[in-house]
């Protein structure tokens, strides 16, 4: 799940990061 | 862990609701009846989108690449339409996921049980929410910033004309509810804690988070809506026809994907691959 999810985990673990558009 | 009471549970998800959406339905109302002092300027033809596109790029596309924004002035007025609805689905899926963080127990769940529940519950959300932005008439964008008619994206060509007319369809039914930003706080929450979706590993937990929500979304309508005592079922009903607004917004979205010159972000090809 983590590997074809990599943006929504990055989102859910660092609220400072900006998703990167 | 402790079950904080309904009133303060009530307080805590509109206060979340309110810091992390930019726009919300109070504020939605307040462009859509002409109560301001600069109002939406109206998209309702190619050449009232062409001018938008001129003073409103900066708003929609505030973090695009600068090499996207200038391909997609030579692109056809359907696919930048679909881009700018992309890039709109993007930053209201990031205050999702922020908005989620919010709801107590959410951060302590399995990382992959939260990931599954944003998969499939962000784009339910984003339509409850989508409907605050419409009235019968069109669409606000733009942080408030445009209008764009539902007769102009009716006459796009297909099958991207198809893409919004059902979202109005349901925003018609939905708002005919009168809910407030405080019900809706609860009601994304609602749909977020969800523990029916697919692959979840700790599904009583979430069912206890998801409990706990329904069961101060029913106090806070019958306490903000006492003349309205069938509300609550009524809601309940709207979570089943947005599940299925998803379902064929999710073929839509693979159809236009693989038949016409459209890429999609990174981040909805995650949300969308495997769904249904």
């Amino acid at each position: 799940l983590k590997e074809k999810h990599k943006i929504l985990h990055r989102l859910l673990q660092n609220s400072s990061s900006p998703v990167d558009l | 862990s402790q079950q904080p009471d309904t009133k303060s549970l009530a307080k805590q998800m509109h206060e979340a609701y309110l810091k992390h959406f930019h726009m919300n339905k109070a504020k939605a109302r307040v462009f859509l009846t002409g109560k301001t002092s600069t109002p939406p300027f109206v998209i309702h033809d190619m050449d009232t989108l062409q001018h938008a596109e001129q003073k409103l790029i900066t708003q929609l596309l505030g973090n695009m690449a600068s090499g996207d924004v200038s391909t997609l002035r030579e692109r056809e007025v359907e696919a930048r339409l679909f881009l700018f609805c992309q890039y709109a689905s993007v930053a209201t899926v990031t205050e999702l996921t922020e908005f989620a963080k919010a709801v107590p127990g959410f951060a302590a769940l399995d990382l992959n049980d939260q990931v599954t529940l944003l998969k499939y519950g962000v784009y339910e959300a984003l339509f409850a929410l989508l409907a605050s932005c419409m009235n019968k008439d069109g669409l606000l964008v733009a942080h408030g910033g445009g209008f764009i008619t539902r007769e102009f994206l009716k006459s796009l060509r297909k099958p991207f004309s198809d893409m919004m007319e059902p979202k109005f369809q349901f925003a018609m039914r939905f708002n005919a509810l009168e809910l407030d930003d405080s019900d809706l706080a609860l009601f994304v929450a609602a749909i977020i804690c969800c523990g029916d979706r697919p692959g979840l590993s700790d599904v009583s937990q979430i069912e206890r988070i998801q409990e706990s929500i329904i069961h101060v979304l029913r106090l806070h309508l019958l306490s903000n809506h006492p003349d309205n005592t069938l509300l609550f079922p009524k809601l309940l009903q709207k979570l089943a026809d947005l599940r299925q607004l998803v379902t064929e917004h999710a073929e839509l979205v693979q159809d236009i994907n693989k038949t016409e010159d459209a890429s999609l972000h990174p981040l909805l090809q995650e949300i969308y691959r495997d769904m249904y």
